[in-house]
């Protein structure tokens, strides 16, 4: 493992720290795209079915197992918890996430590796993955005040994004046949959503203002 | 248990 895919993971993970930290010690979720937060209950769920079938080490186990814990827990959390679903911007987050399930199934069918079972959802999970952000997009547009946690959580899952190209790169002069164009292709799409937000939020960071994205 | 190279990341 290299220090960008370390360092990914990392980032990864300290998004749903922040994220659950938000939830479970302030009892809110606003702001949070409940929409997205399904998709990647799905995302994972369909990625991770692997864990019965292949083991690669410890780590890529309990990671998988992180991933799919909170992700689970954060949208049953938003959805049955009383006063954290209380906080839920229902009226705003009214993205229609069902239309970006059943391209990403479809793609997944016309486009992959192998046509098996595991393989296709595995593909699937990387191409709505990388659309699965846009439901939050759009509610931080349409929010006023986006507070400094759910700002840190999209930059968090952004950086991520983007250690994964650098690990990509690095892989690919240091492996050989490491070529993956499924996965670099989706990978890339999904980085390059979060371009726009990269820019507000350096922006709101040097001008020392709140996060505001314009609408 | 079979091993796919590529699944090793997350």
């Amino acid at each position: 493992m290299n220090i960008f895919r370390l360092a990914g993971d990392m980032t990864h993970l300290a998004s749903v720290l922040v994220l659950l930290l938000k939830i479970h010690t302030i009892k809110s979720c606003a702001g949070v795209s409940l929409k997205t937060q399904e998709l990647y209950a799905i995302v994972f769920a369909t990625r991770y079915l692997d864990i019965f079938t292949s083991f690669y080490s410890i780590y890529n186990t309990l990671m998988k197992l992180v991933f799919l814990g909170s992700s689970f827990s954060i949208v049953l959390y938003m959805k049955y918890h009383k006063t954290v679903h209380r906080s839920y911007d229902r009226e705003q987050d009214t993205f229609r996430h069902w239309f970006l399930v059943l391209p990403c199934l479809l793609l997944a069918l016309l486009i992959h590796e192998k046509f098996t079972f595991l393989e296709v959802l595995w593909t699937f999970s990387l191409y709505l993955e990388a659309v699965a952000i846009l439901p939050q997009l759009v509610l931080l547009q349409r929010t006023r005040n986006i507070d400094n946690l759910t700002g840190q959580y999209v930059f968090l899952l952004g950086g991520y994004r983007g250690l994964y190209i650098l690990n990509w790169i690095y892989r690919y002069f240091t492996e050989p046949h490491f070529v993956h164009w499924i996965t670099w292709i989706s990978g890339l799409v999904q980085t390059l959503l979060y371009a726009d937000f990269f820019f507000y939020y350096s922006q709101s960071w040097k001008n020392n203002k709140k996060l505001q994205l314009p609408a | 248990l079979n091993k796919s190279y590529k699944k090793d990341e997350l």
